[in-house]
């Protein structure tokens, strides 16, 4: 465990519970794709079954568990509690165009060919592109709360940090994974345009909304 | 280095 992977973490966690406060306070998820939610839960459910057979630390196991409430109970306020805040005019992304390559994908390029390897592999490369109905949505509603652009900051910056402790990996301990690594790279391009509306509105005071 | 699978990261 290096600083760049703790900080990475604890990032991804700040990134989950600002999103959860902000729904819980407000009262409303406006602005939040359901679907990118949907397909995080989707994502940690299928990387996490190893929960059942595998232990490798109680930081591991507790942060997964943490993980997995969070997306789940994110699910639930979206299209349970506060359903009638939900904007689903705008989370009009089709998930079939993410989810089929990806999955094709998942049974075509993985580690071994059984059942937990593909669907962790599909859970990687799931979350990179899992981002996309929320990148999408903004970019039709062509705006975006400050505290979404937060948690999209904070969930960048995960991605961002796991780039450097994979880099940090490789030279201290002769490790790499590479479906982990190129699917962390595809994600973290993603988000660099983001970063820079972050960077050049967001942390000067000004709202993010497109042109 | 020969390839891992990091499933000890989240």
């Amino acid at each position: 465990m290096n600083v760049f992977r703790i900080l990475g973490d604890v990032s991804h966690l700040l990134a989950m519970v600002i999103l959860l406060v902000k729904i819980w306070r407000s009262k409303s998820c406006a602005g939040i794709s359901g679907k990118s939610q949907i397909l995080f839960a989707l994502v940690f459910t299928s990387r996490y079954l190893d929960l059942l057979t595998n232990f490798i630390s109680i930081y591991n196991t507790v942060m997964k568990v943490v993980f997995l409430l969070c997306a789940y109970v994110t699910v639930y306020l979206i299209y349970g509690k506060f359903r009638k805040t939900f904007d689903s005019e705008n989370d009009s992304f089709r998930l079939e165009f993410l989810l089929v390559p990806v999955i094709g994908l998942s049974f075509l390029e993985n580690y071994s060919f059984t059942p937990t390897e593909i669907l962790w592999t599909f859970s990687i490369y799931l979350e990179s592109v899992a981002i996309l109905p929320q990148l999408f949505m903004i970019s039709k509603t062509g705006e975006a709360e400050t505290i979404t652009t937060h948690y999209l900051f904070f969930l960048g910056l995960y991605r961002a940090l796991y780039l450097a402790n994979w880099i940090w990996r490789y030279h201290t301990e002769n490790f790499y994974d590479q479906i982990a690594v190129v699917s962390g790279v595809v994600q973290t391009i993603f988000y660099c345009d983001f970063f820079y509306l972050y960077i050049t509105k967001v942390l000067k005071g000004k709202k993010l909304s497109l042109p | 280095p020969a390839p891992a699978s990091g499933k000890d990261e989240l």
